[in-house]
């Protein structure tokens, strides 16, 4: 053996690079593709009343392949893939490239040196130049959150949202119910939006000092000084609260004082209103970090664990349903009108979710999935109440930059 | 990726003066929307309005 180690030659071969990339690929894929059946023959021998089964769609051979697939799995392969760092002389041509296939408009990249962004991912989450989106001057507007194509919209009719037309699924599908045992009044938005928060089941709670120090002067976004009533209409130039008298002394609010100012409380609003919905796709090329559609405030947070789909328009079209399945975080508040909700829902490329203001969020990840899928609703809750107590919720300015889609 | 805005708004009151937006009747004094099936926005562009 030892002359064996001594005297034998060591000829070393080059292996090509891709197949080196390939072989990796697959082992990984390999060992995340048994890591989550070995995750789910766990959950399937336990005696948990309230699994849930694992939603097989309807739909052409398509859907059904589809469906076979470890989509999740996959994402995580694909994100990871997209971190690897490009090499610095093929990041301009590399970028260069992907700008032409998926339409990207590079003067409006906010870092115009293409050799800044060391990978795929940071280029995909890249920001704009300030000033290439103005905001809608129009106070009452209500603004596109993201860029994008608008797929559907209109009113909501018996709780039933339509995807395209003649597909619809229900509003407690898609938001998720605060009593997941009882029938839902699918006329109001209300069993969505319970403000006894948070949830018996909730697995955790947002109680962050950081949170409650930011939003302490609740009257402070983006740098303006906002009134509490023309914090929910979306305009600084509200007046004072308490009206200010130069003959008394002026006393800052008491919290059931301002509580009380809320112009336009949900549940009681003076006027009919109904309920609208409003679907944008954003495609691979664009902009993908969204806004606050208006001013408002979200009060609580569900994480949907689902499958990651693509949501290409085709798919829309072929895969009823298809927003209820996919991963999504569906946030809930409210704004001067009423309930407000806004849900980024993944896809099989783009499986990850971040919200800015919401550090304990993790998406497309077995930790989180596993939490989701243990919970009887399907979904894990947290609520922003204490971001504010006056507000009980996180304010958001109108316009303000929430979060963002990355890749995998 | 995709965003799906669920909200409350004022249904208001049917208005003939206003005429047709090409998907419905303006509706005074309530939700309006300012855009079509199909079109292309970006971040700030409005939706519609009350």
């Amino acid at each position: 053996l030892g002359r064996a180690l001594r005297d034998t030659k060591i000829r070393w071969y080059p292996i090509p690079a891709a197949l080196g990339i390939g072989f990796l690929g697959l082992a990984q894929l390999y060992k995340v593709n048994e890591r989550e059946k070995k995750a789910r023959r766990e959950e399937e021998e336990g005696e948990k009343p309230y699994r849930r089964k694992r939603i097989r769609p309807t739909g052409p051979w398509q859907v059904q392949v589809m469906s076979t697939l470890p989509l999740k799995a996959m994402s995580r392969l694909w994100g990871r893939f997209n971190e690897l760092v490009i090499p610095y002389y093929l990041r301009v041509p590399g970028f260069k490239l992907y700008s032409w296939v998926f339409g990207v408009n590079l003067s409006e990249v906010s870092e115009p040196d293409l050799h800044a962004y060391p990978n795929l991912a940071a280029f995909f989450s890249r920001t704009l130049r300030p000033g290439v989106r103005p905001l809608d001057p129009n106070p009452s507007a209500l603004l596109s959150p993201a860029d994008g194509r608008v797929l559907s919209f209109g009113l909501i009719d018996g709780g039933e949202v339509e995807q395209v037309k003649g597909m619809t699924y229900s509003l407690d599908a898609l938001l998720g119910t605060s009593h997941p045992s009882s029938a839902p009044n699918l006329s109001s938005p209300s069993h969505l939006f319970a403000r006894e928060t948070p949830a018996p089941h909730a697995p955790h709670h947002v109680d962050s000092e950081a949170l409650v120090k930011r939003d302490e002067e609740f009257a402070i976004l983006n740098g303006i000084r906002y009134t509490l009533p023309g914090l929910l209409s979306g305009s600084p130039s509200a007046p004072h609260f308490p009206p200010t008298d130069a003959s008394t002394p002026s006393l800052p609010p008491s919290e059931e004082e301002v509580s009380d100012s809320l112009a336009l409380p949900w549940y009681n609003l003076p006027r009919r209103t109904a309920l609208y919905y409003c679907v944008i796709y954003l495609a691979p090329g664009d902009y993908h970090r969204f806004h606050s559609p208006t001013a408002w405030v979200a009060e609580k947070r569900r994480h949907f664990a689902g499958e990651l789909y693509s949501v290409s328009p085709y798919l829309q079209r072929t895969l009823p349903g298809l927003f209820t399945l996919n991963e999504r975080v569906a946030l809930l508040g409210r704004w001067r009108h009423g309930f407000f909700s806004m849900t980024p829902v993944g896809a099989t490329n783009v499986g990850s979710i971040v919200i800015n203001f919401d550090a304990e969020l993790r998406t497309n990840s077995l930790l989180s999935d596993s939490a989701a899928d243990k919970s009887p609703s399907g979904f894990s809750e947290a609520t922003y109440g204490t971001a504010s107590r006056v507000l009980h919720g996180r304010a958001l300015g109108r316009g303000e930059e929430m979060g963002g889609f990355k890749l995998g | 990726s995709t965003v799906v805005l669920v909200f409350e708004a004022p249904e208001g009151e049917m208005s003939e003066k206003e005429g047709w937006d090409g998907e419905g009747q303006w509706r005074k004094g309530g939700w309006n929307w300012g855009v079509r099936n199909g079109q292309r926005v970006k971040v700030g562009e409005a939706l519609g309005w009350v």
